[in-house]
């Protein structure tokens, strides 16, 4: 473990929690994507299939239980819940997901470390996490006026994968960790999906104002 | 091994 892999995580249980906190406080799920968090179940689910069978640390157990948690929570309070439900942009998030769930799969039987079951679903869920934000990226451009929490919440999520390429930088250098290709390929399309999320969030934060992505 | 090295991590 390293300063920029605890940071990684620490930035995504953040995100997380922010999200979980606006929902349950505000009961509005307003401005945030249905199918961006119901991908992320996905890409928990595909990810942690190990967490029965190989145990690495108290540490690395409890997070994947607490962002399956989390994630599934999430998506059940933007799916059934009363009052939340009723505030999701069930006509601006309309973003087919469904329709990166196949391409990512098939590239992950091609392009892969080892072809067994737990490395290809495991290659699945970082491709998939990959894509994942791109409906909620969608979904903010069409939201005129976004609220900071969800701001926060996805400079966050965007921080926690460019805090994980510094993490495979330190590794490869420091600890003569072999090259992880899919991994740092992943990540840097991931983090590139939120460059000009950055951009515009850390404008509004200077010029303190609103935040605002061009339609 | 490439296992114990890339999915020790979230």
């Amino acid at each position: 473990m390293n300063i920029f892999r605890l940071a990684g995580d620490m930035s995504h249980l953040l995100s997380v929690i922010l999200l979980l906190l606006k929902i349950r406080t505000t009961k509005s799920c307003a401005g945030i994507s249905l199918k961006t968090q119901e991908l992320y179940v996905v890409v928990f689910l595909a990810r942690y299939l190990n967490l029965f069978t190989r145990y690495y640390s108290f540490y690395n157990t409890v997070m994947k239980l607490v962002f399956i948690a989390t994630s599934v929570c999430i998506v059940w309070y933007m799916r059934f819940h009363k009052v939340v439900k009723q505030t999701y942009n069930k006509d601006l998030d309309t973003f087919r997901h469904y329709v990166v769930i196949p391409p990512c799969f098939l590239l992950a039987l091609l392009v892969h470390h080892e072809f067994t079951v737990m490395e290809v679903l495991w290659t699945f869920s970082l491709y998939l996490e990959a894509v994942a934000i791109l409906p909620q990226l969608i979904l903010l451009q069409r939201t005129r006026n976004i609220d900071n929490l969800t701001g926060n919440y996805i400079f966050l999520l965007g921080a926690y994968r460019a805090l994980y390429l510094l993490n495979w930088i330190y590794r490869f250098f420091m600890e003569k960790a072999q090259a992880r290709w899919i991994s740092w390929i992943s990540g840097l399309v991931q983090t590139a999906l939120y460059a000009d999320f950055f951009y515009y969030y850390i404008k509004s934060w200077k010029n303190n104002e609103k935040l605002k992505l061009p339609a | 091994s490439s296992d114990s090295e890339s999915h020790d991590e979230l």
